[in-house]
């Protein structure tokens, strides 16, 4: 199973319709300070299911929807669709690819998408459950965030391993 | 959960040694609290000086060491796919080659996506993604084949 | 203080813009607190974006903003010396070439002293000291010139 | 005023006697992980009168004096001695040269010195008064201490402007 593609579109500085295919292997990301590298790691992190906007850096929900520059006006929605190779079967569908989609509007409204039938948060974050793409677990590690090994509390170290077990 | 503290403990003890090319790790449950909410103790000894404080380390030898603990729980239970955002901006070069080394020789069972500055973790990927802004705050990105990416270590 | 807050205000958005090539930024007094106790916030605009929370700004944004402020007050009351401890670890290469022009430009009046591991910012000093260990645990420190400090960014 | 010189013994990895000779300007230190750069920042900030071990990355007072290594027995003493050229003026005092000192043995006593007499830490902490170099100030940036300024309490940026004013 390896992460495929992403779409993503009005999500933070992604204001235009972006595609990025990813390969099995090492990839890698680079480009200048404040480009939007983390802003695709945001993504990712959002599409499976982040329920706390301050994990993404913001302070309310509608934080993460393109906002505006000086020359071109905020959007009403952000979405990020990514699609999975499970041709190894190791998320428990029979579907040999999977996407994933959610869209948010300044509304507040939300919709999450597999396969592009509508279902809950829920069903997405338990679709991932046990292949250690989870909340707790140690499949994403953002900006600043790895020190807290280390200087985090003793407990929350216990909890990374309990979710890895 | 006391039987996969003991697979952490031996892969991390493994993992350390290997990263630092020497010393010695562990993970302890804390004694003092009750069994089930016990956190766990990192205690660890840099090769050739002694065993100290985890405070005293280095801020490379602190992000190394936090690398050694990650990469043991993905050796001992994979993830599909694992994204690093610039985990590797506190290490020298000679660290950074064996974090490189690490992530290689992990690729064949786990996709990386590595976001970096760094020239040779660069260098270690087979596939580089370049992230611009060529209208001031709306990103774009686009494919860069390898041999491109050396000059792209902005 | 209030009087110390506009030389404050005004200094710092001379630095951010002059540091950032652009944008807008200035130091205001909370408004929900008492005069005495009231904290000192940040508003800024990044060149070519809108105003945003500074939580939504990336690593090295966040990094130049806070050089732009230590900066600013370092214009304003200068300090004899001024020990900067790998500062400079999230920039990428334009903003290291903003931060030392910026080092450079006051260099006259402060004495830095700057713990580095990036490239542009060794060719920036005019001394340069090389700190090993041949001794497994033993810190030693060696007067580099300029000259062989270029393969010893390690 | 500039700082001129520091000898370090005895103070976390610094077992041997260490002379710094620095220079007006720009000077730079480079170095692989761990081999003592951070170390270096530390003693300065120790010998300005720093009481705070946990600002030093230490636990107990005698964190800071060297504890050995796999070949070298421990050390009972640290000891920094800063030299500053004070040919300006700026410290309030005739010298034109000034060295400042400071002792602690593993038995928890601590010396404090002003061009080799005995005086007490705070009198130390007083002559850099309005230079400055002080607790509150920004004289000293730490590793990883930058984003403290925008990641800190508003009310710690204020107390940074009011150190400065
Ligand atoms: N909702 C939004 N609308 C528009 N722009 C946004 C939004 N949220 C964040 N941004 C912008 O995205 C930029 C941050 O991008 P990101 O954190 O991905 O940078 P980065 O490439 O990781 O940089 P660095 O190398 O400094 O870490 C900021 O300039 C921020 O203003
Ligand atoms: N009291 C002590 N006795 C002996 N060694 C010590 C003592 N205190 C700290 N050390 C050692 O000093 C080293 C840390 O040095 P320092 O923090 O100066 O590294 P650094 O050069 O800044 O590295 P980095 O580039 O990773 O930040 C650690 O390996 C630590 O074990
Ligand atoms: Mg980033
Ligand atoms: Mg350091």
């Amino acid at each position: 199973m390896y992460l495929k593609r992403l779409d993503i579109k009005g999500f933070k500085s992604f204001a235009n319709e972006t595609e990025i295919i990813l390969e099995p292997g090492i990839n890698i990301i680079v480009g200048p300070n404040g480009c939007g590298k983390s802003n695709i790691a945001d993504a990712v992190r959002w599409v499976l299911g982040e329920g706390n906007v301050r994990q993404l850096r913001g302070q309310k929900n509608e934080d993460i929807i393109f906002n505006g520059t000086d020359k071109q006006k905020p959007q009403g929605m952000a979405m990020v669709d990514m699609t999975i190779d499970n041709s190894d079967h190791m998320l428990p569908v029979e579907y040999g690819e999977i996407t994933v989609g959610r869209k948010l509007f300044r509304s507040g409204e939300s919709e999450y998408l597999l396969n592009k039938s509508r279902v809950r948060m829920k069903d997405i974050v338990n679709l991932f459950t046990g292949t250690g793409l989870g909340k707790r677990g140690y499949s994403i590690i953002g900006q600043g965030e790895l020190e807290q090994v280390l200087n985090g509390q003793a407990f929350d170290r216990r909890l990374i391993l309990e979710e890895a077990s | 959960f006391s039987q996969f503290m003991l697979l952490a403990n031996e892969s991390f003890k493994r993992t350390f040694t290997e990263i630092f090319g020497g010393g010695e790790a562990s993970l302890v449950l804390e004694e003092d609290s009750h069994y089930l909410s016990a956190g766990v103790d990192i205690v660890l000894k840099m090769p050739g000086k002694r065993s100290q404080p985890l405070n005293l380390l280095s801020g490379g030898e602190k992000a190394l060491t936090c690398i050694a603990f990650i990469f043991a729980l993905l050796r001992l239970r994979p993830v599909p796919f694992c994204l690093l955002d610039e985990i590797d901006a506190a290490l020298d070069e000679t660290n950074l080659m064996r974090f490189t080394q690490f992530l290689k020789n992990m690729a064949d069972e786990i996709q990386f996506i590595v976001i970096t500055h760094r020239q040779t973790t660069i260098e270690a990927g087979s596939n580089i993604y370049g992230v611009t802004m060529p209208q001031q705050g709306i990103s774009s990105v686009l494919s860069i084949n390898v041999s491109d990416s050396i000059s792209m270590a902005i």
